[in-house]
């Protein structure tokens, strides 16, 4: 039980420090047991220093810098334990254009495995979609659905 | 196992029948703000079987059935269906295709189906139990919480550690 | 003491409704006291309504809907209450672009009599500022201020 | 009454002099992630005399103090000044411009002026007290932060209703 969360946990943990470190491209990250002496009960500290700058508390990163961060841990989870699909609504608001780009990338590495449904106003995230699907009110009040093509995409949706 | 279609009628700002078919890969759900995205991620989180309304936007149940438009009367129930290929067989069942249904009444009454077999809320929770897709897990990640997985106390970040293991 | 606090609040809750009325293009929204009673320790409730959409509780809108009702809140108590300058720290983030400028030029009209600093992503923001200054880190970890135009900002930062 | 110029040293990631030059309208601040634009906002907040490190997003006062990087060494000190137009007078003072300075060291010593004239924290809030800057008012609205005009309790959002009153 214990030797089961140990072994996960450094497994997560190097997946961590790889996704952080291919997102950031460069710096390090990694998870420390606030316990570990109690593998059952012990919490687990995030720590992440992007390149170039010394290593901070986690909130003193930007907002973008937070977001990426999360998203390392998130990838490095999905890769340890899969999951058959996963549902990501918004999640790279924080991020700037160059960011969004790195984020999609590696969205498109883990989609051989695992199958994303995201929700986005990102052109750089729907330029890695496979399929488009817009959803609209032409009826206030009431969704509805369209498949998209993404050069339809920029005439509403630039974000 | 991935999911081939989700199916979804008076839920939410879903008042007409709306069909997503899904392939493998990324598919882009793009839109204006309140066009209905996000209900889409909810009727999916519900028809898994969440029973915390407040994890939906809500404060009761009867939240997420169609309230009404300003031309349109409200509805008195949803349905949400999600069909996933299992010709790997990640679901325990001996099914190529399973279509799990959830069905919710304004009077508050709820009827669950799973290949059209009725069946309990727990039956649909123990189904998912063991693919991840279980109630702690990280399949979905709503609008405004990926930081929560920062800030979380460090205790809280055990989920996916233990719950995987 | 009542009577102010009242007659401020009669004040907001008129712009509240105007802003709100304005920034979605039409729809209603109000506050109201949660105990009328005692004006000394009433809460306030914000409640919202979007055009062709029925009334619900403010937690079932969407991200955008919650973010542009919480600017026509602000707006309403900077026409109420001006202070001399506003610094906004990309507030916009959840909005589509046509929300983005109707955002932009609710803010161009109250800058008549507030001076704001935005901080944002959003090029419909930035095409309604009268000066724009970059931030980056040419040399990383140590941050470095440039006066920019906007066709300088179209090559990095679109969003 | 408007700012003309935030001058900035040794306070977060500007660990070179900076300065910022305003004029009335709108002034937009743009830059990639981790660039330094939120901290621009936190000098602000500090030098108008901000006391809790957590609306700075640090754990302790000296975290605003330059922390060094990979290739710079850490400073002792940080030091933020604010110029302000006050040909309307909306300060209560007879200046027509105000400068208003605030200093930390590493140590823990910190200094305080007002137009050059050495002062105590408590005067630069008072300056501010009737302006609407103080420190209930809604004039920094930081990342993340414009949602919880919504989300915060009923009694919470009185704020600028009785401050201003
Ligand atoms: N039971 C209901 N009946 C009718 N409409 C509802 C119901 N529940 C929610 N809605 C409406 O759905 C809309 C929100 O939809 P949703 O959150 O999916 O928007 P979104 O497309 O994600 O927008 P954003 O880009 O701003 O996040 C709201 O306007 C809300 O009033
Ligand atoms: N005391 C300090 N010394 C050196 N660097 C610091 C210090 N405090 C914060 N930083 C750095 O400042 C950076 C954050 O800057 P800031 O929050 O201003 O970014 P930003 O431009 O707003 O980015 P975003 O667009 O992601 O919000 C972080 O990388 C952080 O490490
Ligand atoms: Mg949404
Ligand atoms: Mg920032």
């Amino acid at each position: 039980m214990a030797a089961r969360f140990m072994e996960t946990f450094q497994q997560i943990r190097v997946e961590f420090g790889k996704a952080f470190h291919s997102l950031f491209q460069g710096g390090e990250a990694d998870l420390v047991l606030t316990n570990p002496a109690d593998p059952l009960t012990t919490g687990i500290e995030v720590v992440a220093k992007p390149p170039g700058k010394k290593l901070q508390n986690l909130n003193l990163l930007s907002g973008g810098e937070r977001a990426l961060t999360a998203m390392a841990l998130l990838f490095a989870i999905l890769r340890v334990r899969p999951v058959p699909f996963c549902v990501l609504d918004e999640v790279e608001a924080a991020l700037d254009e160059a960011n969004v780009a790195r984020f999609a990338h590696e969205l498109r590495v883990l989609a051989a495995d695992t199958q994303f449904i995201v929700i986005t106003h990102r052109r750089g995230t729907m330029e890695e979609a496979d399929a488009l699907y817009g959803v609209t009110m032409p009826e206030r009040g009431v969704s509805s659905l369209v498949s998209v093509r993404l050069s339809d995409e920029m005439d509403y949706e630039t974000a | 196992m991935y999911l081939k279609q989700i199916d979804i009628l008076g839920f939410k700002s879903f008042a007409d029948k709306t069909q997503l078919v899904l392939s493998p890969g990324i598919t882009a759900i793009v839109g204006p703000n309140g066009s209905g995205k996000s209900n889409i991620a909810d009727a999916l989180r519900w028809v898994l079987g969440e029973q915390s309304v407040r994890n939906l936007r809500g404060s009761k149940m009867e939240d997420v059935i169609f309230a009404g438009s300003e031309l349109r009367k409200a509805t008195n129930f949803c349905e949400v269906s999600i069909t996933l290929d299992n010709t790997d067989h990640h679901l325990p069942v001996a099914f190529e295709e399973v279509t799990i249904t959830r069905r919710a009444f304004r009077s508050g009454e709820s009827e669950y189906w799973i290949n059209r077999q009725p069946c309990r809320l727990k039956d649909i929770h123990e189904l998912f139990m063991d693919t991840g897709l279980g109630r702690e897990a990280y399949s979905i990640i709503g609008q405004g919480k990926i930081e929560e997985m920062l800030s979380t106390r460090p205790e809280d970040r055990r989920g996916p550690f233990e719950d995987a293991a």
